[in-house]
């Protein structure tokens, strides 16, 4: 209220007003990284790109989300084409799913139009670390996908389990009837677009709970 | 609740709007642009005492009390916040996924005297 007049709560001198917009801003990054639960802002070192991230946001649904419930979409870094995406190995990079229960989880995938004949038939492994570096591939879900485009591929939930550290891996593996046949001549047709704006991305939705709720519950 | 105006010295609701561009966080929180870090401020006098402008009946409760035991209670009563609604916030964590989430009790909504 400008310099002179006094708290009307505390009847301390009121600040000057450049002082006071100064403590506001600092009291709302304070109010802002408690409610996130984060001690200091995240460094985006790899924003992703806007076409994928307005794709992308246009899946999330409009409204509030309920209390303690996050709603997550995470994009694919995709190592190991190979010979086609068919066989691409999708990395997210996930905060851990640690203290949080994973409810809800789909993987869209941008679709190319198939032979007139074509079937897609998609199968999803998990990369599952061993000891010792060894790992394994889980199968988490097949789909037939008859149409290009994007397509929301359903996960289950249970399944999906990031790494320690939040890495999650998931293997493609599709073809079509045609690709059995020509597969011999090693010509496996690209049925799926990752690349840019296509870019794969995970829509998760995670209740989030605090360490050792779940005793809370069982008690 | 009444919002505060300059001349109005009673508890009150001060609207204060930050905008994530003034904080440079505008990198990371996509939506909105902006929130209303309302705070309460104003006095309380005894006849004031426990009316969260939303409540009345708990308001006269303690009006009672008073009348009933001693008119100027030794205590005095402070200016709080009584009703609060969250903030939905859509932002990039620290891995680059996008997180909406809604924070609670966020945006002050109603001030009223303890």
């Amino acid at each position: 209220q400008g310099v002179g007049s006094a708290c009307p709560s505390c009847g301390s001198p009121a600040l000057a007003l450049q002082a006071e917009r100064t403590l506001m801003l600092e009291l709302a990054k304070q109010q802002i990284l408690k409610g996130l639960h984060l001690t200091s802002r995240p460094r985006i070192t790899h924003p992703p790109p806007q076409a994928a991230l307005t794709r992308a946001l246009r899946r999330l649904q409009s409204g509030t989300v309920a209390s303690m419930k996050e709603e997550v979409i995470s994009f694919a870094t995709i190592t190991d084409t190979s010979t086609s995406t068919c066989s691409s190995m999708l990395t997210f990079q996930l905060s851990t799913l640690q203290y949080r229960h994973l409810y809800h989880s789909r993987l869209w995938l941008y679709v190319l139009p198939t032979p007139p004949s074509g079937t897609l038939h998609l199968r999803i492994f998990q990369w599952v670390p061993g000891r010792r570096r060894r790992g394994s591939f889980a199968l988490l879900a097949e789909h037939q996908i008859n149409s290009p485009g994007w397509h929301a591929l359903i996960l289950p939930s249970s399944g999906l389990r990031g790494e320690q550290s939040g890495i999650l891996k998931l293997q493609l593996d599709c073809r079509t009837l045609e690709d059995n046949s020509t597969a011999a001549t090693g010509q496996l047709r690209q049925h799926l677009d990752t690349a840019g704006h296509h870019r794969p991305f995970l829509e998760l939705k995670i209740q989030a709970y605090e360490p050792g709720a779940g005793r809370t519950r069982r008690r | 609740t009444p919002t505060c105006e300059l001349e109005n010295p009673l508890c009150c609701r001060r609207n204060y709007y930050v905008d994530f561009q003034e904080l440079g966080w505008r990198d990371w929180i996509l939506q909105p642009e902006g929130y209303q870090l309302n705070y309460c401020s104003g006095k309380c006098p005894p006849h004031l005492a426990g009316s969260p402008g939303i409540a009345a009946s708990f308001h006269s409760a303690v009006f009672n009390l008073l009348k009933a035991n001693n008119p100027w209670p030794a205590g005095s009563s402070c200016c709080v916040p009584t009703a609060r609604r969250p903030l939905s916030l859509l932002y990039l964590d620290r891995n680059g996924n996008v997180v909406k989430t809604d924070v609670p009790d966020m945006v002050v909504e109603a001030c009223g005297c303890s």
